[in-house]
């Protein structure tokens, strides 16, 4: 599940 | 994952290496600022609390350890290590860091995507993280002349946010809804920080001369 504020990013 | 972030990452990373190579190879952290290093190490625990809860991928993953342990290692290395700590000019390096810590805590209270743990810590290692250089740019130009490592260190640095900044631009145009306002605006700001120091950077190189910047 993706993060609740899409943190994908370094 | 798009190439600008994927530059954006192998900068930060580069810059490390290049820390931790100056750190090792010469014995010495001279010029180097120990309340930036902690400054990171800041940034890097309270933005990666997800690191055991959210899995996005084996990248990510290794990337925030990598991130955390060199950032550990590094301030481990200014205190502790009989040799290096001798080297560090705690005299030039006066920066009051721990309003940047309280003033980045309370904009994160202010201003955040939700009033969650996770999200105001995330919000606040963003913050902290565009001022965190300050410290370091400020000693910089105390010391006056810079060493070619460290030079190089805060080069890289810096060019890793821009990248970054290429690719909010890129995901802006290429995912519906990519709405990263802190970051960006906070990556905009941390830039335009490392915009005099880019300028005596570049001077130095084209004249290929010593980086010389102005007290």
């Amino acid at each position: 599940t993706t993060p609740p504020s899409a943190k994908d990013e370094l | 994952m798009n190439i600008f972030r994927f530059a954006g990452d192998m900068t930060h990373l580069i810059s490390i290496v290049v820390l931790l190579l100056k750190i090792y190879a010469t014995k010495s952290c001279s010029g180097i600022s120990l309340k930036t290093q902690e400054l990171y190490v800041i940034v890097f625990l309270a933005r990666y609390l997800d690191l055991f809860t959210d899995f996005i991928s084996v990248y990510n993953t290794v990337m925030k350890l990598v991130f955390i342990g060199s950032s550990l290692a590094i301030v481990w290395c200014m205190r502790m290590h009989r040799a290096v700590k001798r080297t560090y000019d705690k005299e030039l390096d006066t920066f009051r860091h721990y309003f940047l810590v309280l003033g980045s805590f309370v904009l994160a209270l202010l201003l955040h995507e939700k009033f969650t743990f996770q999200e105001i810590f995330w919000a606040f290692s963003i913050y902290l993280e565009a001022v965190a250089i300050l410290p370091q740019l400020v000693m910089l130009q105390r010391s006056g002349n810079v060493d070619n490592l460290t030079g190089q260190y805060v080069f890289f640095l810096g060019a890793y946010r821009a990248f970054y900044i290429l690719n909010w631009i890129y995901r802006f145009f290429t995912e519906p809804h990519f709405s990263r306002w802190i970051a960006c605006l906070s990556g905009l700001v941390q830039t335009a920080f490392y915009a005099d120091f880019f300028y005596y950077y570049f001077i130095s190189w084209k004249n290929n001369a010593k980086l010389q910047l102005p007290a």
